[in-house]
């Protein structure tokens, strides 16, 4: 279970690296 | 939304944003931005740290849509000159009252949202050594003066 929230707290982290670099236009 | 613990370094540059919503938009636009990625880089793993960011990637991404037609906000090169402009003027205001001997809370709050505002300029890039200097000086000179005021002493 730890594993799968520590999966779901890096893909959100992603999510919203994507969303600010798309928000700067950077991709 | 409250702000985390972890995140209350940003507190003062989402502060300047709420108080620049309508005077200007763009100084809140970045105090916002500054304070997106200064909080990644806090604390982006926390489900409260996380949830107020993405709250906050909400705000941002309405704010862009709603000031599409503003250069400042679509081109980040317009919007540096902007808030250096902006975060000079405060500065410069500031420094003549000081000069002048005129200490109040308002120029206080000027030298230090000057200081923010020079913060907030990182996110264009690596600050300028002149700028460092002005945020040091800034940051310094509204502590001080601050602390004069508030004991009845007459800052020098």
């Amino acid at each position: 279970t730890s594993s799968l929230a520590s999966s779901v707290a890096s893909a959100e982290q992603d999510d919203l690296s994507q969303r600010l670099s798309r928000l700067r236009g950077q991709v | 939304m409250a702000l985390p613990a972890q995140l209350r370094p940003i507190q003062h540059h989402l502060r300047t944003a709420q108080e620049h919503e309508n005077r200007d938009p763009v100084v809140s636009y970045y105090c916002r931005l500054y304070a997106m990625q200064t909080g990644m880089k806090l604390d982006s793993k926390t489900p409260e740290c996380r949830k107020f960011l993405v709250n906050l990637m909400d705000q941002l991404e309405s704010m862009k849509k709603e000031l599409s037609d503003n250069e400042s906000i679509t081109q980040e090169v317009v919007g540096n000159a902007h808030i250096e402009n902006y975060a000079l003027k405060l500065f410069l205001y500031a420094d003549n009252e000081d000069r002048a001997g005129r200490f109040h809370k308002n120029m206080i709050k000027s030298f230090y949202s000057s200081s923010l505002l020079m913060d907030v300029l990182s996110v264009f890039g690596e600050l300028s050594e002149e700028n460092v200097q002005h945020r040091k000086y800034a940051r310094w000179k509204a502590t001080y003066i601050h602390n004069c005021l508030k004991n009845g002493e007459s800052p020098q």
